[in-house]
C-alpha cells in the first residue's frame, strides 16, 4: 500500500546539518500492522512524517498504492491525505477552541461526510470510554483523555492507512491495551493499514512485525508472535 | 515537605460537575520519592498541580514546610514556586520562540541566578543527552528531546521539590532509565523530593513507595523495593 525508496531527510540549523534520514527503504503492504522502534532522536516520527505525506524527503521517492506522489500538487496531496489517511501525532493537535467531538467530527467535515460520522464518532468515543467528555475542550481534559480524542478523530473517517506516533504513550496500561485491540482489530476486521511508533516493547507485540531505526536507517527487521 | 489535607477539586462544565479529587489525605517527606499511579482520569495531574501550589483545592488545605499556602499572597506562591519547586509538566509547555537553552534557562533568569546556572545547564544537557541540540527550537527537537528539555528546565535551579507528570512517557527505555537514575541520584544524594506521576510500574519502582488513586480518592499505598 505504501512503500519508500531510498529515503533521505535533512533538517538545516544554522551552520548544522541534522540527517534525520538516511537512504531508508520500506515496503508496507495493505492490511499490516507495522510497529516502529528506535531511541528518542533516530528518526521514527520523521519517518512517520514522511509515509504521511506531510513533508516531502530531500532524496528518494514515496508511492501510495502504486503512485508516485512527488509530482503530486498540493491540492492532490490534500484529498490524498483527507481521504485515505488518518494521523495520530506525538503531540496530539487538538484544537483548543473545538470541543472533543468537534475535534473528532472535524476530518469528517472537511471531506463531506459529516452524516454517516456522527453515529460513529459516538461508537468510537463509547470504545475509547470518552462519550462522557465530549463536550469538554481540550484544556479540560486529562492527558490520556486527549490522547484519546486524538485517536478518535484519526479513525472516523475509516481510513486505509493509519500513521500513529506513540497512541499510548499518556494512557495507563489497561486504556492502552484497549487502543492496540481496537486498532489490531481494525487491521483483521476493517483491512486497516497500520504503522505505529512506539517505545513500548509490549505495545509492539501487537503489530505483525517491527523495525527498528538507529540514526536514521533500519538497523533491523523482526517478525512478532501474530504472525 | 509536603502535605495534602482532606483535599477535593471540582470542575464545572456547563451542568455537569465532575469531581476530579474527593477529601484526599496524603503527607510527603523530605527526599522521599513518591510514584502516583491510576488509570486515564483519575486525578493524577490534579493532584499534582495542587501540590505545586498552580491551583488551590475547593476545600482542605495544603501545608508546604509546615506553612498554610491558603493563605498567601499571589506574590507570595510565585516566590515559593521559584525557589522551591520544580516542574515537568505531562505537556511539556515549552515556549516555541524560545531555543532548548533558553527554555531551560528561564527558571534561572527569573530568580536572578544566572550565573551559576549557566555552567549547570551544560552539565544536565550532557547528562540527559541533549547538549547538541541546545541552539534548536522546540518545534526543531524530537518528541523525546522536548521531554529531555523540559526535565532540564526543572532541575536548574535545584528545587526542594520536584513534581513530574510522566516524565519518560516519550522517551525510550534506555533514555528514560537514564532520567529514573537521575531523578534517584538527586534524592539520596542531593537531597530532593520527587512526587512523580506515571502510568509505567517499572518506572515507579525507582520511587520509595507507590500511591494508587482511583476516581479521585487513594485506593493503595505500597512500599517498592527501594525501601
Ligand atoms: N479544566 C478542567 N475542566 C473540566 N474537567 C477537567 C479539567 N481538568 C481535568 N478535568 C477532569 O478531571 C478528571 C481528572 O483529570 P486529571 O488530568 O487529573 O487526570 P489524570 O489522572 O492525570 O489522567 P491521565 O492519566 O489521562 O493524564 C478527568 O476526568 C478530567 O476530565
Ligand atoms: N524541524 C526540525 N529542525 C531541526 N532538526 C529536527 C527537526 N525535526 C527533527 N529534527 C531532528 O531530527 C532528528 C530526528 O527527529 P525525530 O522527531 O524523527 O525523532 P524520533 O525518533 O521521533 O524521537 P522521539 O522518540 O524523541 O520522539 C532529531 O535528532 C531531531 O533533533
Ligand atoms: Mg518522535
Ligand atoms: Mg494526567
Amino acid at each position: 500500500i505504501i512503500s519508500a525508496n531510498h529515503i533521505s531527510k535533512r533538517f538545516v540549523l544554522g551552520s548544522e546539518t541534522i540527517h534525520a534520514l538516511n537512504d531508508l527503504s520500506l515496503d508496507i503492504k495493505r492490511s499490516e500492522f507495522v510497529a516502529v522502534m528506535g531511541p528518542s532522536g533516530s528518526g521514527k516520527s520523521t519517518l512517520l512524517h514522511l509515509l504521511g505525506l506531510l513533508d516531502t524527503p530531500d532524496e528518494g521517492s514515496i508511492e501510495l498504492e502504486g503512485q508516485a506522489t512527488q509530482t503530486l500538487t498540493d491540492d492532490e496531496l490534500t484529498y490524498l491525505r483527507r481521504d485515505k489517511l488518518g494521523f495520530i501525532f506525538q503531540t496530539f493537535e487538538l484544537i483548543p477552541t473545538l470541543t472533543a467531538k468537534e475535534n473528532i467530527m472535524l476530518p469528517a467535515e472537511v471531506a463531506g461526510k459529516r452524516q454517516e460520522a456522527e453515529v460513529r464518532s459516538r461508537e468510537i468515543a463509547e470504545l475509547l470510554g470518552i462519550a462522557e467528555r465530549l463536550n469538554h475542550k481540550p484544556s479540560e481534559l486529562s492527558g490520556g483523555q486527549r490522547q484519546r480524542v486524538a485517536i478518535a478523530r484519526a479513525l472516523i473517517n475509516d481510513p486505509a492507512l493509519i500513521l500513529a506516533d506513540e497512541p499510548t504513550g499518556n494512557l495507563d496500561s489497561s486504556t492502552g491495551e484497549e487502543v492496540l485491540e481496537l486498532l489490531r482489530k481494525g487491521v483483521i476486521e476493517q483491512g486497516w493499514t497500520v504503522i505505529m511508533v512506539t517505545h513500548d516493547a509490549k505495545a509492539a507485540e501487537y503489530a505483525d512485525r517491527i523495525i527498528r531505526l538507529k540514526d536514521g536507517q533500519i538497523e533491523s527487521e523482526t517478525r512478532t508472535a501474530m504472525n
